[in-house]
């Protein structure tokens, strides 16, 4: 996170605000809840209260406009620029405008009043912009469900005001992982069309042969209709497809776009219902087979006849020694499975049948 | 080399000018005519910036990535400073 130059905060707790025009876009009482649940968002984890006026100067003016509307700092017609804040302070410290020429909606069809207002006011409140991508305060706009703070936001308000003596009880959303932390894990792992896809909490990374920086993106940036989290991931090169598994569902991408017809039931791949989710999936070229990790076990599906072959599942440590005895995510490259458990990848050679390479697990992004 | 008087293929001065624009709208880029050497090096120090806050990969050049990420719909704050 990051505070302003001289941590520029309101002195009293108590702040009033003001709405001093509403957008066509939505009937006035949306645009009332919309701010009120902006506010109660930084109120809820600060001691701070916010008291709406009617007339008269409040500390937080809100107000929509387009192009230039006032302040010397025009907006620049539909999307671009969203909306902007000033830091606390008299006069136009703490005001809020919103771009009246972006669609505003209370869902995803469009510009989401709700999170861009939260994030406005955290800028009314003292708060400046974060580098973390899952942050409330990060520039870009990313539509959201959910409680909309991550711990980094949390951090800062609080660094600013304290926390609420008060305290409801919040979940934030976790920081965005650092894929140099020694300890990462991975969600999942899949190709996509010549890069690997590394999936982590609400993100992934995208890793090209050749680029040296990994890119971290939220899943929801990508693919909005995606889960928060992914357990498993495999890509089908001959079907052009990526299967997504999340708990008993499973979605299928062609390229950035969800097929029709998804999410379906994981047991639709002859599971048992027992399983309540897959750990890992990895499709192995050479013999047409996608393995399957569940807990201790694994599957194999043939993908050419759509069925699981018989005689599964078998346990994993049998049929990969020197493997751990579970799998968070596996890819296959010429002839290697690289198996990722915890913090340490296995390079396990099919040739050879056994592990000839103990790696840490984000040596693949560079680490 | 090529000459840095030389006029830049249009396709060139779009990025350039949008590229411009955003940083000197977030990154306190000053204004200043394009093509001359201390500009072009003010250029590229407000690129890196942008890319370090962003976690892009530093090269201070305006790559597809940098680019990409200047043109999604953001809030008009400015990144660093006042």
């Amino acid at each position: 996170y990051n505070h302003f130059p001289r941590h520029l905060k309101w002195q009293n707790n108590n702040i009033t605000f003001r709405i001093l025009n509403y957008t066509p876009d939505l009937k006035k009482s949306d645009v009332d809840r919309a701010i009120r649940n902006a506010l109660n968002v930084w109120a809820d984890v600060t001691p701070l209260t916010f008291k709406k006026l009617y007339a008269g100067n409040a500390d937080i003016m809100i107000s929509f406009g387009s192009k230039e509307h006032g302040d010397y700092n025009p907006f620049d017609g539909p999307d671009g620029l969203l909306a902007h804040a000033y830091p606390p302070g008299q006069g136009i410290g703490g005001d809020t405008h919103f771009d009246e020429d972006e669609h505003w909606s209370k869902d995803s069809s469009a510009y989401n009043l709700f999170v861009v207002a939260a994030h406005e006011l955290g800028h009314a409140l003292g708060m400046s912009h974060s580098s973390d991508a899952g942050a409330l305060m990060y520039p870009v706009y990313s539509y959201t469900t959910g409680y909309p703070l991550a711990e980094d936001d949390i951090e800062g308000i609080q660094a600013l005001y304290g926390p609420n003596p008060n305290p409801r009880k919040v979940k934030p959303k976790p920081d965005a992982p650092n894929k140099c932390d020694p300890m990462l894990s991975f969600d999942a792992a899949t190709e996509l069309r010549g890069e690997t896809i590394i999936f982590k909490d609400r993100f992934y990374w995208r890793v090209h042969p050749q680029m040296v920086e990994p890119e971290q993106t939220l899943i929801k940036s990508t693919w909005p209709s995606l889960p928060n989290k992914v357990d498993a991931a495999y890509e089908n090169p001959e079907k052009d497809l990526v299967i997504i598994f999340s708990g008993i569902r499973m979605w299928a991408l062609n390229g950035y776009n969800l097929v029709d017809g998804y999410p379906k039931y994981i047991h639709k791949l002859g599971l048992p219902k027992t399983v309540r989710k897959v750990d890992a999936a990895v499709y192995i070229k050479d013999t047409g087979k996608t393995l399957l990790f569940t807990d201790e076990d694994y599957w194999s599906y043939d993908e050419a006849t759509g069925t699981m072959d018989s005689g599964y599942p078998r346990v994993i440590e049998d049929d990969f020694p020197g493997m751990d005895d579970e799998v968070d995510a596996a890819v296959y490259h010429y002839g290697y499975l690289y198996f990722f458990h915890e913090h340490t990848q296995y390079e396990y050679s099919y040739t050879a049948r056994k592990v000839i390479r103990i790696m840490r697990t984000n040596s693949i992004l560079n680490c | 080399a090529p000459s840095s008087a030389l006029p830049l293929p249009s396709e060139d001065t779009d990025r350039r000018n949008i590229a411009e624009e955003y940083l000197r709208r977030f990154y306190r880029l000053p204004a200043g005519l394009q093509g001359k050497q201390g500009d072009s090096d003010g250029f590229k120090t407000k690129i890196k910036e942008m890319q370090r806050f962003f976690k892009l990969k530093v090269t201070g050049n305006l790559d597809d990535n940098t680019l990409e990420l200047m043109k999604q719909a953001r809030c008009g704050v400015p990144d660093i400073g006042e």
